[in-house]
């Protein structure tokens, strides 16, 4: 399956053509805020205002209030993928998101960035979302395909 | 050249994909 450096090191040049905050690195997506901002993009009525508000922007090096941010993502996008993709996240697909917080995990940073992915490709506006996947180099391309399959194929890999 | 070839290829498989996302029915990911 996929080397996770490598999902993560595609997964941030994908998040980066969002242009949202906090996104130059990968121990910038540690606190949460660049894929919360990503999220509203690619569904601002379900990751809304008030929720994108819920997010602490001024996480920084306070591990504590990244987990705490982390958790109220994966909270909600897991609400995502069972009320309006329904499907169900394998259990090898779940992040631990303390570990990201708290170390940096990039393993489990790859995780929670290839279920936005998820999100990006299944939503209402997807079409807008996988054109814009479709300008990446192709190299780019190919791990964020390898990603999606893995991601959402009916049976856990 | 079978590097153009493979090029090809790659650009191939990659277009299909993404466009059998694309006519998938919003909401049905799998």
């Amino acid at each position: 399956s996929l080397d996770k450096a490598e999902l993560c090191d595609s997964l941030l040049t994908w998040l980066q053509t969002f242009q949202v905050p906090s996104c130059n690195s990968k121990y910038d997506l540690t606190s949460g805020v660049a894929i919360a901002h990503v999220l509203h993009r690619i569904d601002p009525s379900w990751f809304n205002e008030t929720w994108l508000g819920r997010i602490k922007e001024e996480s920084g090096a306070n591990w504590r209030l990244k987990v705490s941010n982390l958790k109220k993502i994966l909270k909600s996008m897991l609400e995502y993928y069972h009320d309006v993709l329904g499907h169900q996240v394998s259990d090898e697909h779940l992040p631990d998101v303390n570990l990201i917080g708290e170390m940096g995990d990039i393993t489990e940073l790859g995780k929670l960035v290839q279920l936005v992915l998820g999100c990006a490709v299944s939503c209402e506006k997807k079409q807008e979302q996988i054109q814009q996947i479709m300008t990446l180099e192709e190299s780019v391309q190919h791990v964020v395909m390898t990603a999606i399959q893995e991601l959402l194929s009916k049976e856990p890999s | 050249d079978p590097n153009m070839k493979a090029g090809a290829a790659n650009e191939g498989v990659l277009a299909n994909f993404f466009n059998s996302l694309l006519s998938k029915k919003t909401g049905a990911p799998g």
